[in-house]
């Protein structure tokens, strides 16, 4: 059996060769990393998650996932090199090892898989679910237009063959049921952070409203810090402030939800643009994402093990 | 699987509300089978267009009659699926 080291990170994979690469990860860091089952996508494929805990029960946890608009390829291919970056690192990094030593740590790399496989099989620029819709022809909803946060309000559209499709209720989709089930049974999810590419920026609620959230300037201030820091990293500029305030008003997103759920620091990354790719990011421009994107994402993990609420 | 030769991917910057509501007109075309890799933010964000083959006249003489600045951010789309999938080959064969 091969080992994790043997993983070209620098390369995308299809959903088998990175679920092989989970089992490997787990097999080389027994006692630090585990693999979790959360639910089925529509098609009948497993949606797994990667917990990093050092023991306890129910420890304060943060939640990462990546990819579940399908197409956007660089996320998941910068969730696997997370995953493997936060396991070396445990024990030799400081920010880690004391990270870990509190709380856990949760990733599902392919929030979507049915959308991933597709991508890989039929259509490279598929974006959504693959469920089909009652009464149209056109499959799949928008999973990040699918969730109880000003559902089916500006920003999503109501027509089944849009690319942001709400869906027909709240939760339909059970690759967003499956995570809403797991962070309510947990309980102690402290952090949300949704990775999707492409537009380099960090946001954070609200984005079905554009009325400041009572924890705006504290997340405006961890943004300001997470972007510095990313920059350092290669120069790479990110804008960052709430997602109506940034982009537009965006209704029934992961953050929101997670916010309104009482998840305080919930974040969602958009990843780099070179301005000549989009979401065909070259595979020689991951080790270069995942690499800035580490010190991000460390910055907002470490504010909340040191903020607790 | 799906081509898409010919397609291209064009970025394109409203200068104002009036052009940022324009574009998502385009939006609402759909016979053109217009993909919003990135929406119209408004003025001074770009939105990023994938345009099929044939509705690239189309499109452009769109943008062209109401004077919208655009480059061709991708030439054509196929070209990089070819490119990506030659990459994950030979990442498999090493």
């Amino acid at each position: 059996k091969r080992s994790s080291r043997a993983f070209d990170f620098g390369s995308y994979h299809t959903l088998d060769e990175i679920y092989s690469w989970m089992d490997t990860l787990v097999e080389d860091h027994p006692g630090l990393v585990s693999k979790i089952q959360i639910g089925q996508s529509y098609e009948g494929r497993d949606l797994l998650v990667l917990k990093f805990s050092t023991g306890g029960s129910a420890r304060p946890a943060i939640w990462v996932d990546t990819g579940i608009h399908s197409r956007e390829w660089i996320s998941q291919a910068t969730g696997v090199w997370t995953a493997n970056k936060i396991a070396e690192e445990y024990g030799r990094d400081p920010s880690v090892t004391a990270l870990l030593d509190n709380m856990d740590v949760f990733l599902e790399i392919i929030a979507n898989p049915d959308g991933f496989v597709f991508t890989h099989s039929s259509d490279r620029l598929w974006r959504k679910t693959r469920s089909p819709n009652t009464g149209s022809h056109c499959l799949g909803v928008d999973p990040n237009r699918n969730w109880d946060a000003g559902f089916g309000g500006a920003g999503s559209s109501g027509d089944p063959c849009s690319d942001i499709y709400h869906g027909p209720f709240p939760h339909s989709e059970r690759e967003v049921k499956a995570i809403v089930d797991f962070i309510r049974g947990h309980g102690n999810v402290k952090s949300v952070i949704s990775i999707h590419s492409y537009s380099q920026m960090l946001l954070f609620p609200y984005g079905y409203t554009s009325v400041p959230s009572p924890d705006y300037q504290e997340m405006n201030e961890l943004a300001k810090k997470a972007v510095s820091d990313l920059a350092a990293v290669y120069g790479t500029k990110y804008t960052f402030g709430s997602i109506a305030d940034t982009i537009y008003t965006a209704a029934g997103t992961t953050v929101d939800w997670a916010y309104d759920q009482g998840v305080k620091y919930s974040f969602t990354l958009e990843l780099r643009d070179t301005g000549r790719h989009g979401f065909l990011l070259p595979s020689s421009q991951i080790l270069p994402t995942a690499t800035e994107t580490w010190p991000a994402l460390l910055d907002i993990m470490v504010h909340v093990l040191e903020h607790p609420y | 699987q799906r081509q898409f030769q010919g397609d291209q991917v064009l970025r394109i910057m409203a200068r104002d509300e009036e052009q940022a509501a324009l574009l998502k007109m385009l939006e609402e075309q759909e016979e053109l089978q217009v993909d919003f890799w990135r929406h119209p933010f408004g003025p001074g964000h770009p939105a990023d267009l994938r345009v099929p083959f044939p509705s690239l006249g189309a499109v452009k003489g769109f943008l062209e009659s109401h004077s919208f600045p655009y480059t061709v951010m991708i030439e054509d789309v196929q070209e990089l699926l070819d490119e990506e999938k030659e990459a994950m080959a030979r990442s498999r064969r090493v």
